[in-house]
């Protein structure tokens, strides 16, 4: 297996998204890229990734491999590469590590680690297409500051969303918040566009701590879609075109 | 009072 990225920065940006809700997970490499599917510790969320081989500068994969890596270890040696440089992945069959080679555009700097490679046993969940009742389009930037303007009142947050608008709201000791978005159309800005595909009205109640999990992965996207249907997960998708994308799963809370 | 549900109760465990 040999994967070749031009920049560091999509690759750190992508396990900067992800480390602090999995820790240890396996890539999945195959012909067609690599990907990861998993969930945090207390199954709740569920965090996965597709890195398209298309979106490498050359990729070779000649037998699918499961490398089992400690996410926060992957963060620590790509803290060593720059924002610029190449970054070459390379695993032989039956070896029990993994290499890594950074090299500046300029040549003049090559650095390589090795990284122990771990076993893990990953329990993967099959997750049908669904046809979502909404599904919400719009800037990562604002989810973000939704999100964390209103985990300063409560701990859980309700989206509800209806024809023109999405509302969020959350209660906690010490007061009440909500934040309501407005469909609006930007042709000559389509990243700053909200837009609402409303089939049935939905509301759910979430816990904020892992949206604020998710909306670490907003660097590497401008916008983020959130699709959701009653009684079921809510998916936040950041995509990256041509890339691949990253997709978060998190479990409703109910009503007792 | 909330209940936080798992996702097994979602999706199949492959």
């Amino acid at each position: 297996f040999e994967a070749k990225w031009d920049h560091a920065s999509t690759l750190k940006k992508v396990i900067d998204a992800v480390k602090d809700l999995i820790g240890d997970t396996s890539w999945d490499c195959t012909n067609t890229g690599m990907s990861l599917q998993s969930m945090d510790s207390s199954h709740v969320a569920l965090v996965h990734v597709l890195l398209k081989s298309e979106g490498f500068e050359s990729y070779r994969c000649d037998r699918n491999v499961s490398m089992g890596i400690s996410l926060n270890s992957m963060a620590k040696v790509l803290k060593c590469a720059g924002n610029d440089d190449s970054v070459t992945l390379r695993h032989e069959s039956e070896s029990s590590v993994v290499n890594f080679a950074f090299e500046s555009h300029k040549e003049e700097r090559v650095s390589e680690f090795e990284l122990k490679l771990m076993n893990i046993d990953t329990e993967h969940l099959g997750i049908p297409e669904t046809e979502y009742d909404s599904i919400i389009k719009m800037p990562s930037a604002d989810l973000r500051r939704t999100c964390a303007d209103l985990s300063q009142f409560g701990d859980s947050v309700t989206i509800s969303c209806a024809k023109s608008d999405v509302r969020f709201e959350t209660s906690g000791d010490i007061g009440t918040g909500n934040v309501r978005l407005s469909a609006r159309g930007s042709s000559d800005k389509p990243e700053t566009e909200i837009a609402i595909e409303m089939i049935n009205p939905v509301s759910l109640t979430f816990a904020l701590k892992y949206l604020n999990f998710f909306t670490k992965a907003a660097p590497l996207s401008d916008t983020v879609k959130l699709c959701m249907s009653n009684n079921h997960p809510l998916c936040v998708e950041f995509p990256m075109p041509e890339v691949g994308y990253i997709r978060y799963y998190l479990a409703p809370k109910i009503d007792e | 009072q909330e209940t936080q549900t798992r996702l097994e109760s979602y999706f199949t465990v492959q």
